[in-house]
């Protein structure tokens, strides 16, 4: 564990936590991609299969992973039951299969073992990586977002780019790499940057989160 | 393969 890592793991925490606080206080789930969390749980689920078959690495992984699983599915309900009235399925409307096939067909190509649990790890690793498409489309098609919903979005951002220097300290102190996480990582980071973009040089000084047009 | 099963990331 370095210091990378775990700001990166918070972030990802932050990002649950933020995203939780949207729907509970605006009482809306309005602005969200069901699809973006569906393929999460999708992600969490094929990626911590291990958590069930005896692989046991520490507390620490455990209890995120459990927690990434529960919540992930909990927002899921929120989205589909609490709230369902708030959900706009018209503006959700990516297509998931352009996310789920390729990602599939790269898990089997790319994997470290033919393996049923290795190939869904691999899998996970590049669906995670596309995983926020449908979000990002619905702020591409309204143009705005609720300043909240940037946070969240940032949050899991910054959780991936700083895996990057995790994975560049590992290298140098453990001398090991894991090139199917680095390649799908760098794609995930690169496609935040015009998220990034926006984000930092508006909603951090207080405007509202409106893409050019 | 030394990888498999060492996913120790989250």
């Amino acid at each position: 564990m370095n210091i990378f890592r775990l700001f990166g793991d918070l972030a990802h925490l932050a990002s649950i936590f933020i995203l939780l606080q949207k729907i509970q206080v605006s009482r809306s789930c309005r602005g969200l991609s069901f699809k973006t969390q569906v393929l999460y749980v999708v992600v969490f689920v094929s990626r911590y299969l291990d958590l069930f078959l005896g692989t046991w690495v520490s507390f620490y992984n455990t209890v995120m992973k459990l927690f990434f699983i529960g919540s992930s599915c909990y927002i899921l309900y929120l989205m589909r039951v609490q709230f369902r009235s708030t959900y706009d399925p018209t503006l959700d409307t990516f297509r998931v299969e352009y996310l789920v096939g390729p990602s599939l067909v790269l898990g089997l190509l790319f994997n470290y073992s033919f393996t049923f649990t290795e190939i869904l790890w691999s899998f996970s690793i590049f669906l995670e990586s596309v995983a926020i498409f449908p979000q990002l489309f619905i702020l591409q098609r309204t143009g705005e977002a609720e300043t909240i919903t940037t946070h969240y979005i940032a949050a899991l951002g910054i959780y991936r780019a700083l895996y990057i220097p995790n994975w560049i300290y590992r290298y140098w102190t453990e001398g090991s790499a894991d090139p199917i996480a680095i390649v799908a990582g760098l794609v995930q980071t690169g496609l935040y940057a015009d998220f990034f973009y926006v984000y930092f040089t508006k909603v951090l000084q207080g405007k509202r989160f409106e893409l050019p047009a | 393969d030394e990888k498999e099963g060492k996913h120790d990331e989250l």
